[in-house]
C-alpha cells in the first residue's frame, strides 16, 4: 500500500491512498484502503490520514477517523491520537500497520508498530526526509 | 499557510538477506522523487489534492511499492487493486475498489469522488465509469512482477501445508504478516 497526505498554502489537507491488496486474497476481498474512515481521512478541522497494514483490523477499528476525532473532540495533537490509535488500540488486538497524518499547521506525524516501513516527507521548514524502518 | 507533505510505501516484512544495499538505494530514490514530486507541486500553488495525487501515481508507477505496477497477485494470479481519496476541506470522498485494468487508481478515485455523485465503485462498474470518463483500461499482465509472483507460490506452498489440518479461514489466518500486508 501506499498514501499520502498534505497541507497546501490555502490551508487545506488532503489525503490518498492505493493498494495491490493482500498477497494471495480470494472471494473478492478488499482491505481498508477504499474504505474512507478505515484507511484514509480528511477534514480540515481535524487532520488528514492514510493508513498501511493489516485491513481487516483498520476497517473494524475505523482507524483513520479515529485518530482525526480525538483530534477533534479531544483536543489532541496529531502525534498523540496517532500514538493512542495505533500503539493502544490496535497493537493490544493484533493490528499490525501505521499511519501517516498532517495537520492544518503543517505538523505531521507517522507512528507505526510493524516493522517494513517506508516514509518520506518534506515541509517548507524542513529537508526532504526519507526513512526505512 | 505553511505547506507540508508526507507520503508511505507500505507496510510489511524487510528480509534482510534480500535488501542488500543498491536495493535500499533504490528505494529511497524512489521515496524521494515521490516526495519531491508531491512537495514541487505544492510549491507551485497547487493543491493538496494535486499533491497527494502527483506523488502517489510516482509510488503507483514503480515495481517497488504494493499499489499499481508493484501490486500483489490473487489467488487466481491477477491483480486487484484499490484507492481512495478525501478532500479536508470539502469532505468530499472517492474510492474505487477491486479495479483490474486501471493503471492509476487513486486517478480514479479522484474522478469518482469529482465527476460521479457515488462515493465508492467497485469492480467492472467502476471500470465501465473509468471507461465512460475517457480513462483507457489496460491488461491485467501490466502489473506483473516476478518478486511479486515468487511471494504468491510462497503464500500457497504454507497455505497448503497448513490446509492439511486447517479450512481456508484457518489457515489463512496463520498466514505471516508479510503475506497480510503486501
Amino acid at each position: 500500500t501506499v498514501g499520502a497526505v498534505a497541507l497546501d498554502q490555502y490551508g487545506n489537507i488532503a489525503a490518498g491512498t492505493s493498494t495491490g491488496g493482500m498477497t494471495n486474497k480470494r472471494f473478492g476481498r478488499i482491505g481498508d484502503a477504499p474504505v474512507i474512515g478505515a484507511g484514509t481521512f480528511a477534514e480540515n478541522e481535524s487532520c488528514a490520514v492514510s493508513a498501511t497494514g493489516h485491513g481487516e483490523y483498520f476497517i473494524r477499528y475505523n482507524v483513520a477517523a479515529d485518530i482525526c476525532a480525538r483530534v477533534k473532540y479531544q483536543g489532541k495533537s496529531i502525534h498523540q491520537a496517532g500514538d493512542e490509535v495505533i500503539n493502544s488500540v490496535l497493537k493490544p488486538v493484533g493490528g499490525t500497520g501505521g499511519v501517516i497524518i498532517i495537520d492544518q499547521q503543517g505538523n505531521i506525524a507517522m507512528p507505526f508498530n510493524t516493522q517494513g516501513m517506508y516514509r518520506a516527507s518534506k515541509t517548507a521548514d524542513d529537508e526532504t526526509y526519507v526513512a526505512i524502518f | 499557510s505553511p505547506i507540508a507533505i508526507a507520503i508511505h510505501g507500505g507496510a510489511g516484512v524487510i528480509k534482510k538477506s534480500r535488501f542488500t544495499p543498491e536495493k535500499e538505494k533504490a528505494y529511497r530514490a524512489k521515496l524521494t522523487e515521490a516526495i519531491n514530486t508531491g512537495y514541487a507541486v505544492l510549491n507551485r500553488g497547487g493543491t493538496s489534492l494535486d499533491a497527494i495525487t502527483a506523488a502517489i501515481n510516482v509510488l503507483e508507477n514503480s515495481p517497488f511499492f504494493n499499489a499499481g505496477k508493484g501490486s500483489v497477485y490473487t489467488h487466481d494470479e491477477t491483480h486487484e487493486l484499490d484507492a481512495s481519496i478525501m478532500d479536508g476541506k470539502t469532505r468530499q470522498a472517492g474510492a474505487v475498489a477491486g479495479v483490474k485494468r486501471i493503471e492509476n487508481p487513486i486517478n480514479l478515485a479522484r474522478l469518482v469522488m469529482e465527476e460521479s455523485v457515488h462515493v465508492m465503485l467497485s469492480g467492472e462498474g467502476a471500470e465501465q465509469f473509468a471507461h465512460n470518463k475517457g480513462v483507457p483500461l489496460i491488461d491485467n499482465k501490466h502489473f506483473d512482477t516476478d518478486s511479486r509472483y515468487q511471494s504468491l507460490l510462497r503464500a500457497k506452498k504454507k497455505m497448503k501445508e497448513e490446509q492439511a489440518t486447517k479450512d481456508y479461514q484457518a489457515a489463512h489466518k496463520t498466514l505471516s504478516t508479510e503475506y497480510k500486508v503486501g
